[in-house]
């Protein structure tokens, strides 16, 4: 799983 | 982008607008809650600080701008222009009762040590429990007007949508974040007896009134 991924959302 | 977090943001969007709104039709902020306010602008500033550094998309960095932009107006309105109207003797809730766990618990459980790090896990954290002075507030008055019902629902389904965008990003992407996750689901679970009360009074066109 890819934190970063996340940090794209609101 | 999937259904559930478009729709998630969307109603996060129509959350403010409704509140902001309403301040500005009624020139009244009766029945809001300013800790609740303070609350998000406090979250979003932190959350939102990878503005200065990381850039996603135009679409995510205009809504973090609004969403940022639009809690400092709030809370503006709320202690400076309407300030006559605001319920101070109801909105008692304590902050720092809030504010001071989710400090220590993003300094424990994160998932790196670094400043833009700690800041965005102690967002989400205090983001899920940022309405508990509203809820209080209304639970103390032991009642809403139909339009703070309104609001209260949208930004209540915001995050109910985000779960179910975490449990498809889940499958489809193989991608999930627990933080955020465990977090999403107190914030969901604080507003249950709320959607309840909602659904069996205020969508039938009674005002939202707590039992004695």
């Amino acid at each position: 799983t890819n934190h970063s991924l996340t940090k794209d959302e609101l | 982008m999937n259904i559930f977090r478009l729709f998630g943001d969307l109603s996060h969007l129509l959350a403010i607008i409704i509140l902001l709104l309403k301040i500005w039709k009624t020139r009244s902020c009766a029945g809001i809650s300013g800790k609740s306010q303070i609350l998000f602008a406090i979250v979003y500033t932190s959350r939102y600080l990878d503005l200065m550094t990381t850039y996603i998309s135009a679409y995510n960095t205009f809504m973090k701008i609004v969403f940022v932009a639009t809690s400092y107006a709030t809370v503006f309105l709320m202690y400076m222009k309407f300030k006559a109207t605001y319920d101070r003797n109801h909105d008692t809730f304590r902050i720092e009762f809030l504010i001071v766990p989710a400090v220590i618990l993003a300094l424990v459980i994160n998932q790196e040590f670094t400043v833009l790090e700690v800041l965005w896990t102690f967002s989400i954290y205090l983001e899920s429990v940022a309405i508990l002075p509203q809820l209080f507030l209304v639970s103390k008055t032991g009642e809403a007007e139909s339009i703070t019902s309104h609001y209260l629902f949208a930004l209540g389904s915001y995050r109910a949508l985000y779960l179910l965008n975490w449990v498809y990003r889940y499958y489809a992407e193989d991608h999930y974040d627990l933080i955020a996750i465990v977090a999403g689901l107190v914030q969901t679970v604080l507003y249950c007896d709320f959607f309840y009360l909602y659904i069996t009074k205020v969508l039938k066109g009674k005002k939202l009134q707590l039992p004695a």
